[in-house]
C-alpha cells in the first residue's frame, strides 16, 4: 500500500507491472495464509539424547498451518463437508467455526535406543510425521 | 530453543527455553516414546555399537530406513533369513526361521544380551547357560517372533571332523523348586567346519518369559558330536567371552498393544 501510489505516477507500464505485483503479493500472502505444511524439526540431539538414542538424530515432524477459509480450493485438499461447512461459517459465523487444518496423512518414524540394561530396542511410532495437510 | 527460518535460508533461534520448560517438554516426548523417564544406559553404551547385538539392531535400523516409504520386504529377507542350504546339506532338525517376515509387521524389535555372569557356580553351566532379561519388555506387547544367536568358528580341533548337533533347551522349573528341566527350543545340525551365525527359534520362550518373568530361568545350550557332548569351545561356539562382534544375544519381535499407540493426557 505504500509502494503503490508512488509508483503509479512514474509510467503506465510501472503501474501495470505494479497491479501484477499486487496481484502475486496477494496470491502470495493469501497462500501464506492457506492451509499447509510447515517445517518442524525435532532434534533429539539438541535435547542432549545422544547417549541413549542411536539413530536417528532427530526427524522431520512437519505441522499443519493456516486458514481454511472461503473459497476453499483444490489446494487445500479439503473435504466435501469442510468445503460446506465453510460456506455455513459464511452465512453464519458466529454459530459454525471454520474447518481446522489439520494433518491428512501422516506417517512413522523408527527409533533405535539402548535401555537401562544397554540392550537395544528399535521401535516404531506411528503418526509421528505429517505427510499433508488438509481443511477438516 | 526453538529454531525458525529468517526468510533468507537461515536457520535462527528465536526462542531459549527456560530450564523448567525444557524438562517438561522431555518429559511430554518421553511420555510420547512410551518411556516413563529417560533410559540411562551404561556409561560406555555409546562404544558398545562395535558389540554383536547394537550391530545387528543399527544394521536393521538402516535396512528398514533406507527406503521410508516402502521398505523392499526382498531386501530384508535376503539380508536376515538365512540362506537355503543344497539338497542333502545338513538340515534334519532345523526349521526355516520367519521372524524376517515379522520385520515389517513388528511394532519393537528388541535385542538382549547375555546377562549370565557369575550366578551359576559352575563354570561348567556359565559357559552352557544364557539368560536374558526381559523385565524392560512393556506389558502388553504380542511376541510374533524371537531368535537366538551364536556364532560358530570354523572348527580347528582335528578330532572333531563330523557334524555337530546344538541343541538349545528351555528351563523351566520341575517338581522340586531347585529341579530345572529341559525343554528343547530349537535344534541346528551344522558342519564342524562351518563358520557363522546359528539362529535358532526361541519364540515359545519369549513368549512364557514375557508373561512370567519370574520363570525366565534361561537357555541350556549342548553341542553334540556323535554321541559325544562337547564343550562350547570344543564346538567353537562363541559364549560369554569371545570377539564383541560374535557374542550371542537374542532379538525378539513384537507388535504393540492396540491401546499403547495414544491415550488421554
Amino acid at each position: 500500500r505504500k509502494r503503490a501510489p508512488r509508483r503509479r505516477q512514474e509510467s503506465s507500464n510501472v503501474a501495470a507491472t505494479d497491479n501484477y505485483e499486487w496481484t502475486t503479493y496477494y496470491e502470495y500472502k493469501s497462500a501464506q495464509r492457506s492451509c499447509q505444511r510447515r517445517e518442524l524439526y525435532v532434534s533429539f540431539k539438541d535435547l542432549g539424547w545422544e547417549d541413549w538414542i542411536i539413530a536417528p538424530d532427530g526427524y522431520s515432524a512437519f505441522y499443519c498451518y493456516g486458514e481454511c477459509a472461503f473459497p476453499l480450493n483444490a489446494r487445500m485438499n479439503a473435504s466435501n463437508h469442510a468445503i460446506v461447512q465453510t460456506l455455513v461459517n459464511l452465512m453464519k459465523p458466529d454459530s459454525v467455526p471454520k474447518p481446522c487444518c489439520v494433518p491428512t496423512k501422516l506417517s512413522a518414524i523408527q527409533v533405535l535406543y539402548y535401555d537401562k540394561n544397554s540392550n537395544v530396542i528399535l521401535k516404531k511410532y506411528r503418526n509421528m510425521i505429517v505427510k499433508a495437510c488438509g481443511c477438516h | 530453543g526453538f529454531y525458525s527460518d529468517n526468510g533468507v535460508d537461515q536457520t535462527i533461534m528465536y526462542r531459549s527455553m527456560p530450564k523448567q520448560e525444557r524438562n517438561e517438554m522431555q518429559q511430554e516426548i518421553l511420555s510420547l516414546l512410551g518411556l516413563h523417564h529417560r533410559p540411562n544406559p551404561a556409561s560406555h553404551a555409546a562404544n558398545l555399537t562395535s558389540y554383536s547385538a547394537p550391530r545387528y539392531m543399527i544394521d536393521l535400523y538402516e535396512t528398514l530406513t533406507g527406503d521410508e516409504e516402502d521398505v523392499n520386504l526382498e531386501t530384508v529377507k535376503r539380508r536376515y533369513l538365512p540362506q537355503p542350504r543344497e539338497r542333502g546339506e545338513l538340515a534334519q532338525d532345523y526349521t526355516f526361521l520367519t521372524s524376517s517376515y515379522f520385520v515389517q509387521d513388528a511394532d519393537m524389535i528388541m535385542s538382549f544380551v547375555n546377562q549370565v555372569k557369575h550366578e551359576y557356580p559352575l563354570r561348567h553351566d556359565r559357559d552352557r547357560i544364557f539368560r536374558f532379561d526381559m523385565s524392560e519388555v512393556p506389558l502388553g506387547e504380542t511376541v510374533l517372533g524371537a531368535e537366538l544367536r551364536i556364532y560358530k568358528n570354523s572348527s580347528l580341533d582335528g578330532h572333531i571332523e563330523n557334524n555337530i548337533t546344538v541343541n538349545v533347551y528351555q528351563l523351566v522349573p520341575g517338581i522340586d523348586p531347585e529341579d530345572r528341566q529341559l525343554v528343547l527350543a530349537d535344534s541346528y545340525t551344522v558342519s564342524h567346519d562351518h563358520a557363522g551365525w546359528l539362529t535358532f527359534n526361541v519364540t515359545q520362550a519369549t513368549q512364557d518369559w514375557t508373561s512370567d518373568a519370574f520363570a525366565n530361568y534361561g537357555f541350556y545350550i549342548q553341542a553334540i558330536c556323535g554321541h559325544k557332548s562337547l564343550e562350547m569351545h570344543e564346538a567353537s561356539l562363541v559364549t560369554r567371552y569371545g570377539p564383541e562382534g560374535k557374542l550371542p544375544f537374542m532379538v525378539a519381535f513384537f507388535a504393540a498393544a492396540a491401546q499403547s499407540q495414544s491415550h488421554v493426557r
